[in-house]
């Protein structure tokens, strides 16, 4: 399995429509602060089934819509889309690519979709079930969480030993 | 099942050592069941001891120490199960020098198999993706991502300056 | 009492915005009380915005701009009552190279009247001390202190590495 | 006032006699990840006063005594000595200088002097009342705790503006 790319357009500092391309091994993101890199991060959690805003840096699960800025009101809606190559079978669906699409609205309306037809959050979540990428999982370590990892109880850390098992 | 939990807690264990000597340059680890008779409510005690130093409670570790040791765990999980996707959000931050060396040849090698997304302000890891992707904001609140194409001889401290501009 | 409270808030609140807008080049800040007649029992809201976007919950900051809020903020009380000595643990850590810079003037500007003990692994930091600790462990576990008295021309990352050894 | 020197044996990594000499202005403290950077920080803190272990990262306060490393043998006491110049009588007390003695032994006794003269760990704490210097002031920012600044309650902070009041 494989991330193909990255479509974000009303996504927290992503007002306008941005792709990000992925290839094999390392890409490196950079850039000065509040340029929008943990927004990055934080787009790829978000439309792989994210629910606690916190877990976002937010209070409320709209808090990641646009709220504008000096010259620019805020937007309405949030979308953020990823394609997948699943070509070698990782993932828990037939698809040899597969679109994952999430939005929000401002009433707090959200859509869900795989390859464009309408789905549940669960539906999206189930996907990276058993990938290692799943909720909890060890894949993702956003900032400033490293230390979690140790200073969290010895109890807390079962769960990682569980995704893994 | 509990065959299951202990075949990866033996898995992680042995990684760990591994992965663990390798950032530290030597020194030795242990993991600890808390409770080896209750699988189900278990905690995992993290034991470490870097070279020449005793091994005391990891809160007396100093940042980086904690930072690599932190890193080395969650690898440990990865080299057990491997995800094929892994996002890092400056995990680099406190490391010195030396110990960003380590931390990227390490990388390098869990690349041939794995897409990592690496955010960092550091050169030393920058250097080590043939990728960058740039996140500006020359309208302020709104990002926008340039990318680059790293030719080998680049200088990342002059990019990551051309960037802030 | 409630007059002397209330004429610091004023005052810590009047360097917190003039001291904000340094650090950040712009923007603007408020502090507010939480429950205004109950001074003994009032929380202090912060708000800021930084330059060009919308004041936004803190949470929503970056890693850099919530270090650099916090360092204004801390340096506004200093401002308001002065300290004789001011120790900081690698405050400057998530900070880019723009804003290292403006953190460097700022300490050096307060260095007139009080004595700084900043513990650093950032050249542009280390550049502003005319005096370095540098903290070896020949001896694994053992730290050895060497005194730097710094030349104008020294270049802080060669040191930096000759403490490494 | 400005501290003079800070004379170290036994506590944590410094098992061996050390003395750091203070001037005016900024000091940089520099070296590798787990050298005792903020080892020197949390002298400081222990020599002024500090009794809660976990702000030392410890869980005892016997923590701060030398444990050994690979070749050497524990310590059974560790020693902080703080010399200050008072000559502006920015202290509470009359002495122009004035040198804090603090100790622990591995059977828990402590021992507190202030210019050689036993005394009570509260005699040390009134000296840097209202200084700026004293319990939960702004003065100190350990290694990581920056941030908690932004993240404390509202009413948390209000000790703060209590401090500069
Ligand atoms: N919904 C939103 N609308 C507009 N701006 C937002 C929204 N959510 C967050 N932001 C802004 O995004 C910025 C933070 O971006 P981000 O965390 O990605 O920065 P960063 O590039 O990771 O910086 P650093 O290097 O400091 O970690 C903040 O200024 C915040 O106010
Ligand atoms: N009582 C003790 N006896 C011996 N070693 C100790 C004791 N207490 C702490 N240490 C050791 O001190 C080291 C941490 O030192 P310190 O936190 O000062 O490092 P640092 O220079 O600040 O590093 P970093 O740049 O990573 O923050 C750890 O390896 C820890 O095991
Ligand atoms: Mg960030
Ligand atoms: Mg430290």
């Amino acid at each position: 399995m494989q991330i193909k790319k990255l479509q974000l357009v009303g996504f927290k500092t992503f007002a306008d429509k941005t792709e990000i391309d992925f290839s094999e091994g390392i890409t490196a993101v950079v850039g000065p602060n509040g340029s929008g890199k943990s927004n990055i991060a934080d787009a790829l959690l978000w439309v792989m089934g994210e629910q606690n805003p916190r877990l976002l840096r937010g209070n409320d699960s709209r808090d990641v819509i646009f709220a504008g800025s000096d010259k620019r009101k805020p937007m309405g809606m949030s979308e953020v889309r990823l394609t997948l190559d699943n070509s070698d079978q990782t993932l828990a669906t037939d698809f040899k690519e597969i679109t994952i699409t999430r939005r929000i609205y401002r009433s707090g309306d959200s859509q869900y979709l795989i390859n464009g037809g309408a789905c549940r959050m669960k539906d999206i979540v189930d996907i990276f079930l058993d990938t290692g990428m799943g909720k909890g999982a060890y894949s993702f370590v956003s900032q400033n969480e490293i230390d979690a990892v140790l200073s969290s109880k010895a109890e807390d850390r079962r769960e990682l030993f569980e995704e893994a098992a | 099942t509990r065959d299951a939990f202990m075949q990866t807690f033996y898995g992680v264990s042995d990684h760990f050592s591994r992965i663990f000597q390798r950032l530290f340059n030597g020194g030795s680890t242990k993991l600890v069941l808390t409770n080896p008779d209750d699988l189900l409510e278990t905690g995992i005690d993290v034991i470490v001891q870097p070279p020449g130093k005793k091994a005391q409670s990891l809160s007396l570790l100093s940042g980086g120490e904690r930072a690599l040791t932190a890193t080395a765990l969650l690898f440990s999980f990865l080299a057990y199960k491997p995800s094929p996707f892994v996002l890092m959000d400056e995990v680099d931050a406190p490391l010195d020098g030396a110990n960003v060396e380590r931390f990227v040849q390490l990388i390098k090698e869990y690349s041939d198999n794995t897409q990592f997304l690496v955010i960092t302000h550091n050169p030393a890891t920058m250097e080590a993706a043939p990728r960058w992707y740039g996140v500006t904001m020359h309208d302020p609140g709104i990002s926008k991502v340039l990318a680059y194409t790293v030719p080998s001889e680049s200088i990342p401290s002059e990019i990551d300056e051309a960037i802030q501009l």
